[in-house]
């Protein structure tokens, strides 16, 4: 990939440009083609996921760094390659049991880490995340792409790839100026976003996951309107550590004792 | 001291020979894969290489590449086959035939059935070890998600999500065709 071009007379502080809101938060967008972005190579969104609101899976073409913030949540990256370290206890004594028939609780998956106000997440470029927020107040994300990394092959253009949930109407907020600019540099900010499993044939899901056609629509989302922040009724429950006594908690708690 | 190391390097390696498949099944075919683990050169040319076959009807799971792009070459048979960029759309519907060759760009989503004949190919990737992930069987991003994720994000049921998680059970990249008979709807 090229050098940037820096050609900066000025510098301004920005704000986000385009704000799509979903069932249950809002992601601001600051302005990808803005020079000073582009010359540094970055790209910017803010998250904001009101109380019980998760923030569906996908990943992008680029590392980021998230830093919360504001509020508490629970926070998956699927690490390709890596194994599902969280297993249910009960799954293992019902299977001890013998009660096959209960196995419909099971459930294992990898690592999941609570986050706070004040945490930073690195995420490698194309890991697949997914944020809930289990707090009283809305949890804010801010998350910085290096889209001029080596790591990102394409171009510089943040690209996401939603896995679930589809974005049929956007609400945005473009001034009528940087409206026509991006319009001129072929942009298509106000295109859908579907998650990637609808680009897909229906029967071709079907047979790959080996479920039913409805199942594998339901996996497209197309009549989805709830974006790509929805509401989890009654809170999302996972297995993990119980607050507080994850790893990193214990692992601060004796620095600050020591 | 470059040379000492270039000069004595192993420059090749076999990727045809079926009793080297990383990947095997029965039933849906192999893939082998050639990365600088296996062949340390190919971390001088940031590049690598796989070999695939697939049985007839058989399925090159839903995947994509986190770190490459990929150029697809048709070596035997044909297949139908499915690529999907950012934003959901659809960039590529059609069938494969041998001597063609196809650009999966890095985290585009692709798909492929092998057609009546079955389907052979070889694929290069810009990355010396590229990074295949999944969305469908043992290693994919689905089976990583809690189950209550999943019913939240597709709005299905437990035991639906259960089956999205499960039901291509060990199987993994090479999926055999007509799991969908055993669908309970």
């Amino acid at each position: 990939q090229g050098q940037s071009q820096c050609r900066i007379e000025n510098i301004n502080a920005q704000e986000p440009n385009r704000r799509v809101e979903s069932e249950a938060g809002v992601v601001e967008f600051w302005d990808q083609n803005n020079e000073q972005f582009e010359c540094a190579g970055v790209a910017p969104t803010r998250y904001i996921i009101q109380p019980n609101g998760l923030l569906l899976p996908f990943f992008v073409n680029a590392p980021r760094l998230v830093y919360i913030v504001q509020g508490r949540g629970m926070s998956g990256a699927l690490i390709p390659g890596c194994p599902e370290t969280f297993h249910s206890i009960r799954q293992s004594a019902q299977l001890r049991a013998g009660r096959s028939q209960q196995q419909g609780a099971r459930d294992q998956h990898q690592k999941i880490r609570s986050i706070r106000q004040g945490d930073i997440l690195a995420l490698p470029a194309g890991v697949t995340h997914w944020l809930y927020n289990e707090g009283e107040t809305p949890l804010v994300a801010v998350s910085l792409h290096d889209t001029s990394s080596n790591a990102n092959q394409l171009d510089r253009n943040l690209r996401r790839f939603q896995l679930a949930g589809s974005q049929q109407t956007q609400t945005t907020s473009y001034q009528q100026r940087q409206q026509q600019r991006q319009q001129v540099r072929g942009q298509q900010q106000d295109i859908p976003e579907n998650n990637i499993f609808n680009g897909f044939n229906v029967e071709t899901l079907a047979e790959a996951f080996g479920v039913s056609t409805e199942t594998a629509r339901k996996l497209q989302g197309q009549n989805d309107q709830r974006g790509n922040i929805v509401f989890v009724e009654g809170g999302l429950r996972a297995i993990r550590p119980q607050q507080g006594e994850d790893e990193e908690e214990r692992e601060q708690r004796y620095r600050t004792a020591n | 001291g470059v040379e000492e190391t270039i000069c004595s390097m192993r420059l090749k390696q076999n990727i045809a020979n079926p009793t080297r498949a990383d990947i095997y099944s029965e039933k849906g075919g192999r893939i082998t894969t050639l990365n600088s683990q296996k062949l340390p050169i190919l971390n001088f040319l940031q590049m690598s290489a796989e070999r695939g076959v697939l049985y007839q009807n058989a399925l090159h799971a839903p995947h994509w590449h986190s770190n490459a792009h990929s150029v697809i070459y048709v070596t035997r048979g044909s297949c139908r086959c499915q690529i999907v960029g950012n934003q959901g759309r659809q960039v590529f519907d059609g069938q494969l035939n041998q001597g063609q060759m196809l650009v999966v760009p890095q985290n585009f989503a692709v798909v492929k059935q092998a057609g009546n004949e079955g389907f052979e190919w070889v694929s290069f990737k810009t990355n010396d070890n590229a990074m295949a992930i999944p969305l469908v069987g043992k290693t994919s991003v689905l089976r990583a998600m809690p189950v209550d994720v999943l019913m939240n994000a597709y709005q299905i049921s437990r035991e639906e999500a259960q089956r999205l998680k499960y039901n291509r059970q060990e199987e993994t990249m090479v999926l055999t065709p007509g799991s969908r008979s055993q669908v309970r709807a």
